[in-house]
């Protein structure tokens, strides 16, 4: 069977934890207010550079063992960038 | 340091504070002192002065809330968000607000209410997340021993562009972030620890896997609320796994990752004589099973299976590690070579042919 399906739980779980974070923090916009869902998608990740670029991190758009490790980690509720 | 958009401020440099509501986690007036000491690390720095008062409408409002809280910026329990503030401005408008379900204490376990108060007052004064690792206002929490915590240069830089200088004919000065690749960086510790390698400056350390090209800068007192800043010296004895630490004349003792209690503890335990005040650096030679601990222009050595000095100790520095100046910043071994650093400079010693084989810049190990 093939391993790409179903999802496995935890890879669910990081997609939600980048999304909720980076819509918290930087301003990625949800679904329901993007017009566009690959717009959307492009999003994430130049959202998820900027926040490694905010941390200090390696910048590769992509959620990395030490971007997620700061992503974890206990925090301030204002966000990063913008109001 | 960075403003929030709009660079809003408060055009009154008096300004008032209430505390709504507390956490039963804390004693009332734990909490209070917490806030108090919290506005001071503003105060200090800035022209604004603080006044509390006990009803009505604060500029500040503080209190302790819990999940949805109908300010659109909903808590969400243990851990993950601890807090939030508000820009300078009417109504909810500089107000605080902590998330009652969070522990919170005046000391290092659970969150440390100062530590946190202080960071959100920046907000409500006008400052938004600072890249500064080693800010006050970085986003992520970090533990500091409160009494001694210093305002960053980079929060006081960044309140004083809002409000201007403080009044204190003494122009406040706090500590700085060491830059990983800059330059001049120097050194007060280097030790290995199960295969990483951690280098020690002021209240900061980098963790360098060997497999890593990261390194990543942490807060001591993030890992050890109990270590001071500015460790001196630093070895591991790999066969025990620990890793003693030293400052002055004592020293800790970390079993793995842990902090073994009931320390710190003596350095004259090791054997030195009373006339050695701290030790500049130390390395272990893992097959020997001896510590070399350097003092000045002196060097001891200790042998971890007798626990005890060897004798003929101290000796001249220079006798026996050709081409090593005195007062070593720091020292450790790996393989077959011992690495010294001294200021900016790291000299790769060989044991073997008992000469220095290649000198470095102190952050070679940074990859920069």
């Amino acid at each position: 069977s093939s391993s790409a399906f179903p999802v496995a739980p935890e890879t669910e779980d990081k997609v939600q934890l980048v999304e909720n974070y980076l819509q918290h923090f930087y301003n990625l916009e949800t679904d329901k207010q993007s017009r566009f869902k690959n717009k959307n998608i492009k999003t994430v990740t130049e959202k998820l550079k900027e926040m490694q670029a905010f941390f200090g991190l390696k910048v590769t758009g992509k959620p990395d063992v030490d971007t997620l490790e700061v992503m974890k980690k206990p925090r301030c509720g204002v966000p990063d960038v913008g109001q | 340091y960075v403003l929030t958009d709009g660079n809003p401020k408060w055009e009154r440099k008096n300004l008032t504070y209430r505390i709504v509501n507390y956490t039963p986690d804390m004693n009332q007036a734990d909490v209070e002192k917490a806030i108090q000491k919290a506005f001071k690390v503003w105060s200090d720095v800035s022209p604004l002065t603080f006044k509390r008062i006990y009803d009505g409408n604060a500029d500040i409002m503080m209190s302790f809330e819990t999940g949805d809280h109908r300010d659109n910026s909903p808590f969400d329990g243990p851990n993950g968000l601890l807090a939030h503030a508000f820009q300078p401005g009417n109504g909810i408008g500089g107000d605080v607000h902590f998330d009652e379900e969070e522990y919170w204490t005046k000391g290092s376990n659970g969150y440390n209410l100062f530590f946190v108060a202080a960071h959100e007052l920046g907000h409500s004064l006008g400052l938004s997340h600072s890249t500064d690792p080693g800010a006050l206002m970085y986003p992520t929490y970090s533990y500091i021993e409160p009494n001694e915590f210093h305002l960053p240069q980079d929060d006081i830089n960044g309140i004083q562009t809002v409000y201007g200088p403080s009044d204190n004919p003494v122009k406040p000065t706090g500590p700085t972030t060491p830059g990983t690749c800059d330059p001049k960086l120097t050194f007060d510790a280097v030790a290995t620890m199960r295969g990483e390698l951690l280098f020690f400056k002021d209240r900061y350390f980098w963790r360098k896997h060997p497999q890593m090209t990261e390194v990543d800068l942490n807060f001591i007192s993030l890992f050890w609320p109990n270590l001071p800043s500015g460790i001196q010296a630093a070895y591991e004895n790999v066969e025990r796994d620990q890793v003693f630490l030293f400052k002055e004349n004592k020293y800790w003792v970390l079993s793995g990752y842990d902090l073994v209690y009931n320390h710190p503890k003596s350095i004259y335990d090791f054997g030195f004589p009373k006339n050695v005040k701290r030790i500049n650096a130390a390395f272990s030679d893992e097959n020997s099973g001896k510590t070399y601990f350097f003092v000045g222009d002196k060097y001891w050595r200790y042998d971890e299976n007798s626990r005890s000095m060897d004798q003929g100790y101290p000796k001249k520095i220079i006798n026996d590690f050709r081409g090593i100046g005195k007062k070593i910043d720091a020292a450790f071994q790996s393989g077959r070579y011992i690495y010294f650093f001294i200021g900016t400079r790291q000299f790769q010693f060989d044991p073997n042919v008992k000469r220095v084989v290649s000198v470095m810049k102190s952050n070679s190990w940074f990859n920069c």
